[in-house]
C-alpha cells in the first residue's frame, strides 16, 4: 500500500503530493519498544486527491473515537513516519498537548491544512500525527530540516492559526536527533 | 513554480460531492 502508484481519478482535484495514512498501536500492558516500533506500524490508506482524501479519512475512526495508546500519521508518499528515514533525520517537529475534548477537530485541522498547502514552506513538510495517550493527546507536525528557523517559525505560526488556539496553549519544537537521545518521543 | 493550495472552505465544499464517498 505505502508504494502502490495513486493517480487522481476523473473529476477529482489533484493534491500537490500524494499520501499515506499510517496506524499504530501499543498493545495493553506492554511497555514501549522502540525497536519493535517498525514492525507495529501500518499504511491503511494512500491518496493524491482530495476526494481521495475525503474517502479514506471518512473510513477511518476520529482520534476522539479511539481507545488504548496509538497514533495516526499522515506523511507524504515515500517518508516513512519515522526518524531514521532519510526525509526526517535533520528534521524535527512541533509538539502541541491537548485535552482530548479538543483532539478530533484540531486533527482535522490539521490535516486539512497540510494537503491543501496551507504551510507555505516549500517541500519542508514530511508529516503529522496523532497521539493518543492516557490523559491528553498531542498532535505534531514533522519538518526536513530542524535548523531552519525561518521556517520552523512559519510552520508555528500557521499551526496557531489552523488549529485557532489560545495564546495560553504551548508549542514545543523537538528535534528527532533528542527524540533519539531520550529514547521517547514527547 | 505553480503550488496546488486548496483553503479549508474548499475542502470542505468537496466533501459533499459523491466523488469523496
Amino acid at each position: 500500500e505505502m508504494h502502490r502508484e495513486v493517480k487522481p481519478g476523473s473529476g477529482e482535484h489533484p493534491l500537490q503530493y500524494s499520501y499515506c495514512f499510517w496506524y499504530s498501536k501499543r498493545p495493553p500492558g506492554r511497555p514501549a519498544d522502540p525497536s519493535a516500533f517498525e514492525k507495529n506500524i501500518r499504511v491503511v490508506a494512500t491518496f493524491i486527491s482530495v476526494e481521495q482524501f475525503w474517502k479514506a479519512y471518512s473510513h477511518m475512526k476520529r482520534p476522539g473515537d479511539l481507545n488504548g495508546h496509538c497514533d495516526i500519521h499522515l506523511f507524504k508518499q515515500g517518508i516513512k513516519p519515522l526518524w531514521e528515514d532519510e526525509a526526517n533525520k535533520d528534521g524535527g517537529k512541533w509538539i502541541v498537548r491537548l485535552r482530548k475534548h479538543f483532539t478530533s477537530r484540531c486533527w482535522e485541522n490539521l490535516i486539512m491544512a497540510m494537503v491543501g498547502e496551507q504551510f507555505m514552506v516549500g517541500d519542508e513538510v514530511c508529516g503529522a500525527v496523532v497521539s493518543l495517550r492516557f490523559q491528553e493527546d498531542i498532535i505534531s507536525i514533522w519538518n526536513k530540516t530542524a535548523n531552519n528557523s525561518q521556517v520552523t517559525t512559519r510552520i508555528r505560526d500557521t499551526l496557531r492559526r489552523v488549529l485557532n488556539l489560545p495564546p495560553t496553549v504551548i508549542m514545543e519544537y523537538k528535534k528527532h536527533n533528542q527524540s533519539i537521545r531520550d529514547k521517547t518521543s514527547f | 513554480g505553480t503550488r496546488i493550495i486548496y483553503d479549508r472552505l474548499f475542502l470542505l465544499k468537496c466533501r459533499d460531492s459523491p466523488l469523496s464517498k
